[in-house]
This record gives structure tokens, sequence and C-alpha cells, in this order.
């Protein structure tokens, strides 16, 4: 299937530290 | 042995990959020399990495524009995938660079990252926001402008999320009808 992602999942990723 | 969640370690796929394009503009170039590729991204992390790197719509310069688009598509109508397409746009006026602009593009990104538009996202090219004196524009690109289906979905769900009042409209042109105009404004082929 299609990889949707709604705005507060997108949202929630904003200021999260970066992956290493 | 330790095990570890995926989830802290595998960055979010995107269903495509995107290009951003900066457009800066100098009189003495050509309109493509302006333009410029400024990154790509395919996980939603890599996409707030970028975002959160460069300034806010409302601090470009007159002149300016953002455009994403799918990888593989330039921001312009003679690109294959544009050329039979058109766009929804939405005019800002002056006070609005202010109070919406940022907030409105930014909600259009994440429209277009997360593949907003259900099965017909895939009818979707790319966005562009232009920064102009006499008022901004922000325009969603889709591929083919006689796709009645897919072009009206897409208006609607993008009017709805930018909470656009029911009593407002938004117009979608051609570009064909765009780049070939006589006055200063172009016909809507339809409205939400």
């Amino acid at each position: 299937g299609k990889r949707q992602y709604n705005r507060d999942f997108l949202l929630g990723f904003q200021f999260m530290p970066a992956c290493v | 042995q330790e095990i570890v969640n995926p989830e802290s370690y595998i960055k979010h796929p995107l269903q495509n990959s995107w290009s951003l394009w900066f457009f800066k503009n100098d009189k003495s170039k050509t309109w493509q020399a302006n333009l410029r590729l400024i990154s790509k991204f395919d996980t939603v992390e890599d996409f707030w990495a970028l975002y959160n790197h460069i300034q806010l719509s409302s601090n470009l310069m007159s002149g300016c524009d953002y455009s994403l688009f799918k990888d593989g598509i330039e921001p312009m109508w003679e690109d294959e995938r544009n050329k039979r397409g058109g766009r929804w746009l939405m005019t800002l006026n002056k006070q609005q660079r202010r109070l919406d602009l940022d907030r409105f593009w930014l909600e259009t990104l994440l429209c277009l990252v997360g593949e907003a538009f259900d099965d017909h996202s895939d009818q979707v090219c790319g966005a562009v926001v232009n920064i102009r004196t006499k008022g901004d524009k922000i325009a969603v690109w889709t591929a083919d402008y006689e796709n009645r289906d897919a072009v009206t979905h897409i208006g609607r769900v993008y009017k709805e999320r930018l909470g656009i009042p029911m009593k407002m409209t938004i117009g979608y042109q051609s570009h064909a009808d765009t780049a070939t105009k006589s006055g200063s404004t172009t016909k809507n082929k339809f409205v939400v």
C-alpha cells in the first residue's frame, strides 16, 4: 500500500533528535 | 543480548523521493540559470532536517520561489510530467505573508510528503511558493488537467487542510492556459 502519513504524525518528528 | 526497537534507528521512508528547488530572481541570468536544486530526501526525518535548516518563505526576498517536486520532475511547465497539467492556486494578500504564508506552505509540504490525496496522490507533481511584492502565491501542481476526479479530489482535500472557509473558493488552471494568457488572470478549469 501507499505510505500515507497524517499531519500530526509528521509534525511529531520535527524536533526529534537525528538518527545516528 | 539487548534487543533494540527498529523504530529508534530506522528512518521513516516516504512513498516518494522529493527534490526541493530554489529560484532567485537575477535579471542578468536566464530563468533556468536562476533555478537551483537544493536537496533531495525520501524519509520523514530528512524532510525535517532540510525544512528546519532553510529560511521560512516569509523571510525570502521578493522574486524568490521554493518548489518541492517529485524526484525526476523539474519545476517548470515544460517538463513531460507537467505539460498536460495545471495547478490549484492560492493567491495571498499582503497581510497574509505575516499571518498565513509559512503555515500554508508547511501544510502544503505535509500534504505532499504524507500523500494526503489518497489514491489521487499519484497525480501530484509538486508545489510552488512564489514570494512577490504584489502578493505571494502557493500552488499544488498536478499532472493532467483533464483528470477531473483527481483534480477535484486534490482541490477539496487541499482546501480543507489549509482551513479555507467554505464560502471562499480556490481555482485550478491549466499550465497551457497560464502560459498563453493575455491579461493578468487565467480562467479556472475547476473551482472548489
